[in-house]
């Protein structure tokens, strides 16, 4: 498929897109997303983060970003920032108690905008957090642009790998390579007595990844400090560098 | 908008349709839907169960069951079923690992499927496992039944009331009543100490419930019976018919 004219500007400011998808939603896409693009630009990246979850659009808290996007020259905006990452979302677009009730053409049409109308300037990488399911927006997202690779994000239950696996299908059959696999919510330990519970389960993620020969790239526990910087809008990176959720 | 003659068929024997969504993933929303559906067979109601989450049904699963339907004459096939709730999926009809890469125009004529081409038999309700978001899943259901009301499920902290928020926009809309809200994975209570955390933030569906003078039906704890229930196929309500969970 060769790349249409419009392809060759975006490709040639953005060296590379990487996906964060999980298949099911609720498992801590969006969190692991944001700390991604934040832990990335710590390390000198120029960093960009696409909310392609147009009904559910978190990014904007998440970050601790808010306002409308200014206007950059033609029908272009640019993209809101803060932490050195700049943002996209349909969360900057709308008020937040209106509802996307839109069908397939409308989302994809919402998502080129994302790509195309947005100055996002000279970036070593996007990183771009996918809805859940395997639909219209993962169908466009993988038309429009050519991934580098996507991260997948699972919790350790046998319900979540359900829906991880079908997300492995999609990426096999668009040749999008999987640079590795997170397991998310892995455990919870009492902050009084120490006891370890794996409330979602234990370890199914993990196996899944060693079967397919995916990488591991890191367990993330259960934590009070992960819930509340989301509801925030402070990553966990920036929150506690130091602390092993970060580190991962 | 005069209902189509088909529908006149499948409204004379099916009494009401009860939608269960959440707007966002992962808050609890299947596991709430099969433990309704099984709560409401208990209680003498025929019931059935249909699987709108097309992307990634998690209820064949969920109520312990396996297998292709039978065919039921002309297009027709039969509903599966277990501890008395009838079931229909996209996981019934097709193997676990098959992604369904599907735009908006499939998805709709999916759903057409489950609702028309399946010997649902004459039924008190029908529950429907919505999937996230408010799209064309969403859409299409609004307008090929008649639902009598809406259960919405969330888990307690900001993020999820974001998506909450969107649902009950898009129910107003569609003129769908919301019949009550449930707040799940309230908090987690330590086996050992019995130290009370809420990991998922504390009580903020409960205060959008009430803001907006929409029943709070319960409040579900965290816990592993019902982790692990849902992975195994036996809802709570008939794993510990007598726990505070299946009460809700
Ligand atoms: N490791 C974790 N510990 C505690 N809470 C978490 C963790 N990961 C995610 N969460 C919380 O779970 C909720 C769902 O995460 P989110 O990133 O929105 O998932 P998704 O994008 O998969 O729907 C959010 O409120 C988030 O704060
Ligand atoms: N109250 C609860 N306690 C423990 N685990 C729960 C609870 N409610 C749901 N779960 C688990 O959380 C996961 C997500 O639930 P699910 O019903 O699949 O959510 P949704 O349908 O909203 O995506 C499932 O593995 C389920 O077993
Ligand atoms: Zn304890």
């Amino acid at each position: 498929v060769p790349m249409a004219p419009r392809e060759k500007v975006l490709e040639s400011k953005i060296r590379r897109f990487v996906a964060v998808a999980s298949g099911k939603g609720g498992v801590g896409k969006s969190t692991t997303a944001v700390n991604l693009a934040v832990a990335l630009q710590l390390e000198g990246l120029r960093v960009g983060l696409l909310d392609a979850d147009v009904y559910g659009p978190s990014q904007p808290r998440m970050l601790g970003v808010s306002g409308r996007p200014a206007a950059a020259g033609g029908d272009m905006v640019k993209p809101l920032e803060n932490y050195g990452v700049k943002l996209m979302s349909m969360g900057l677009l709308v008020p937040d108690d209106t509802a996307m009730i839109w069908r397939g053409p409308m989302v994809q049409s919402a998502l080129t905008q994302m790509l195309d109308a947005v100055a996002w300037g000279v970036l070593d990488v996007i990183i771009i957090d996918l809805p859940p399911g395997t639909g219209d927006i993962q169908i466009s997202l993988a038309q429009q642009v050519r991934l580098a690779g996507a991260v997948i994000v699972s919790t350790p239950q046998d319900i979540a790998l359900l829906d991880v696996v079908k997300a492995l299908t999609m990426f096999e059959k668009a040749e999008v390579p999987v640079l590795g696999m997170i397991q998310n919510m892995a455990s919870w330990q009492c902050p009084d007595c120490g006891r370890t519970d794996h409330i979602f389960g234990d370890g199914g993620a993990a196996r899944e990844a060693k079967k397919r020969g995916i990488e591991l790239l890191g367990e993330i526990p259960l934590s009070l400090a992960v819930r509340s910087g989301s509801d925030a809008g402070t990553p966990i990176v920036v929150a506690e560098p130091q602390s092993a959720q970060a580190k991962t």
